[in-house]
């Protein structure tokens, strides 16, 4: 759901990164 | 099986996982067997007591703490040996877990799944990763941090008072089970992918999809690890058994950090919260 991303918002940011 | 191993996608995916793993992790087993065994020419540095972790802190800094800002650091001295050991364990912690999402967006399949699902898998297979990877860093008598730089003996960290002494002695004895298992990096490659793409962790919404792409990864590390551990026909097995003992030994850890987390003056980071946050 939509909380569980809110929840984890660091690993929603690295999984969206592309690579560094 | 033999027909089996030729197929090209189970090679290309062991090929593909291998490379992936090489390229996003620092630290591999090949890389910490030099540092472990003596056949560098700068060897780690032992820290073994007080003394010898402040200088280790004055010398290693930059490897234990990468770039925490400076105000961070300049009242870190003021904190106790216990605290600020279980910060460098964080630090290390979070960088792995940065390296495991770079490696898992390397997996067939996995990029294309839903946001939420990437983030279940990642939630809770990060640490069971983290610690079969960390065994590649440990020997009976010692654990290897700061990219080789350092090297911190078991009795030292046994001898921090409660609960911190209880933190790395498990991940020790189950990393000298698996090492007696002799992986090398291209089977630690499709091991640590089999860990993350795992259709059994709470709320996944696709979980058949998520199995497809488990299966595929557990054929080619059945077959990788005939073709290269041919004597050992009881090796895949033994690794599956692994992956339970992995998810007993992060149980026992998160329940030890919320411990300290209650109880202690050491703050966790944002990333590991996340983590450790609703996990069982």
């Amino acid at each position: 759901s939509h909380t569980l991303q809110e929840k984890h918002k660091i690993l929603h940011k690295l999984l969206q990164n592309g690579n560094t | 099986e033999q027909h089996e191993s030729q197929k090209p996608d189970t090679k290309s995916l062991v090929r593909q996982m291998h490379e992936a793993y090489l390229k996003h992790f620092h630290m591999n087993k090949a890389k910490a067997r030099v540092f472990l065994t003596g056949k560098t020419s700068t060897p780690p540095f032992v820290i073994h007591d007080m003394d010898t972790l402040q200088h280790a802190e004055r010398k290693l800094h930059t490897q234990l703490l990468g770039n925490v800002a400076s105000g961070d650091a300049s009242s870190l001295q003021e904190r106790e040996v216990e605290a600020r050991l279980f910060l460098f364990c964080q630090y290390a912690s979070v960088e792995t877990v940065t390296e495991l999402t770079e490696f898992a967006k390397a997996v067939p399949g996995f990029a294309a799944l839903d946001l939420n699902d990437q983030v279940t898998l990642l939630k809770y297979g990060v640490y069971e990763a983290l610690f079969a990877l960390l065994a590649s860093c440990m020997n009976k008598d010692g654990l290897l941090v700061a990219r080789g730089g350092g090297f911190i003996t078991r009795e030292f960290l046994k001898s921090l008072r409660k609960p911190f002494s209880d933190m790395m002695e498990p991940k020790f004895q189950f990393a000298m089970r698996f090492n007696a298992l002799e992986l090398d990096d291209s089977d630690l490659a499709l091991f640590v992918a089999a860990i993350i793409c795992c259709g059994d962790r709470p709320g996944l919404s696709d979980v058949s999809h998520i199995e497809r792409i488990q299966e595929s990864i557990i054929h080619a590390l059945r077959l990788q690890l005939l073709s290269n551990h041919p004597d050992n026909a009881l090796l895949f097995p033994k690794l599956l058994q692994k992956l339970a003992d992995l998810r007993q030994l992060v149980t026992e850890h998160a329940e030890l950090v919320q411990e300290i987390n209650k109880t202690e003056d050491a703050s966790l980071h944002p990333l590991l919260q996340e983590i450790y946050r609703d996990m069982y």
